[in-house]
């Protein structure tokens, strides 16, 4: 059975899809099966691996409308040695999510498509729009477990509790098994007050739920996409990819 | 007559919210009437200004619906002196845009209030929420101008030139004045050979259109929010202060 993690926030620019990236980098390092799975129309995370989004004839749109394509066939192997899958995103999910607001099992299409296709990963990974619209909730729908990036801002902070109580809603209502898996600081500025009160806040109040690791703020996250890579692979010893294999180790370990 | 400037981009965290907050402050103390609309659901130019959203019995989603409630009802007055006016945003939008969907002027519902309330504005900003849904669409149809922060990494210049064609298509089809009044390089490091690349990528492709004012990163962006207050306002002589003020010279001098 493959374990579901959805990393989701509505709020926009926390690092979801730098999470998703360095996150199913990092395990994959520590020889897990991977899947990724993007459901963001903008595609930021096939764009990072360096897949055109505007040049795929199949992305996650046509599995969520159900077309002939299997699952398997829209996979593209990505990262280092192509050890991981991905499932692409693109711009005609945002149409395919207005095409699903007037079906029956609208929030269900990809649990569906995954009970299905489970088979070789050890670990799903899913990548989110910043929204609470229909295809983030299918992701929380499909998935075990929700890991929420927030950015150490306090603009960012306000967003949580909100978001909370959507995760509790779709708990009681459609998916009885989603639990939380944590709470990651993202984008730490180093020496910097405000960061720091910003996570101890997030302590105070979220507890043992918030990560212990925490993921400075670097510009070398907003460089490794340029080349296709992740900073997990293309600088292993930079403070970022070490918080990152600490992630997934810890992730790995309390399955 | 009021210069409506709607300030879009559906990629996350690129600093919308703090360019009209910023840019508001500084235009006031050129002594320009300045209103700001929130459109976003998460309204966090609401918190920004100290006004906490989960308490307003009256946000822009009543004025969308069309309750009886008169616009100028639900302004607040915000900023140093109490000389913005606020309009709003809060969580019932969320609805509101889910509600809009199904009627036939949904996209004007912005337009038809602001021809009928006008009145007392030079400069009226709307920032929007990391979506280009009904609500951004509101603000595209009842504006002049779009402003477009463009933050400096690599994933956020991908979503432009889809920004640039729906834009274009607002034009062709809903609203023949809207101009591109400028894209806005923000959260440009000190001293980073990547947000340079990117600023001179964004200049080759879109000319003079982009603003020769750059906005540094800078964690006092972060910091001004928690105190109710704006970089331009709480710290003058700020070099992020100081750029949204030349933002606002250069705008309202090219009127
Ligand atoms: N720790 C970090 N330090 C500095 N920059 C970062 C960090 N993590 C991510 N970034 C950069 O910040 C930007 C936003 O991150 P990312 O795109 O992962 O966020 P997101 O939550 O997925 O955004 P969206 O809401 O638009 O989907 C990207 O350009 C990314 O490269
Ligand atoms: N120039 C800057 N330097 C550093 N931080 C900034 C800068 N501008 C904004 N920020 C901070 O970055 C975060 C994102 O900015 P902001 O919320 O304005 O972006 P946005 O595009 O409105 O986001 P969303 O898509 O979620 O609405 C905020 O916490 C803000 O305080
Ligand atoms: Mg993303
Ligand atoms: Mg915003």
């Amino acid at each position: 059975m493959s374990r579901i993690i959805v990393v989701a926030n509505q709020k926009g620019g926390v690092g979801k899809t730098t999470t998703v990236a360095n996150l199913g980098a990092a395990l994959t390092a520590l020889d897990k099966r991977v899947l990724l799975i993007d459901l963001d129309p903008q595609a930021a995370l096939t764009a990072t691996f360096g897949i055109d989004p505007y040049k795929l004839t199949h992305t996650m749109a046509s599995v969520l409308l159900r077309s002939s394509m299997p699952f398997s066939r829209i996979l593209h192997p990505v990262g280092a040695n192509g050890k991981i899958a991905l499932a692409p995103g693109g711009i005609d999910l945002a149409a395919a999510e207005v095409h699903l607001a007037t079906k029956e099992d609208r929030t269900r299409r990809l649990q569906q498509v995954l009970e299905k296709n489970r088979v070789p990963f050890d670990i799903i990974l899913i990548d989110t729009p910043p929204s609470l619209g229909l295809l983030t909730l299918n992701g929380l729908v499909a998935a075990d477990e929700v890991l929420v990036p927030v950015q150490s801002h306090f603009l960012a902070m306000r967003g949580v509790r909100a978001l909370m109580e959507t995760i509790w809603r779709v708990k009681r209502r459609l998916n009885p098994d989603l639990r939380l898996l944590g709470l990651l600081p993202t984008m730490v500025e180093p020496n910097s007050r405000h960061a720091t009160e910003v996570v101890e806040e997030l302590r105070t109040v979220f507890k043992s739920k918030v990560f212990d690791v925490l993921i400075i703020h670097s510009v070398k996250f907003a460089e490794a996409p340029v080349a296709n890579q992740t900073v997990v692979d293309s600088a292993p010893n930079h403070e970022g990819a070490v918080a990152y294999r600490k992630l997934a180790e810890e992730i790995a370990n309390h399955g």
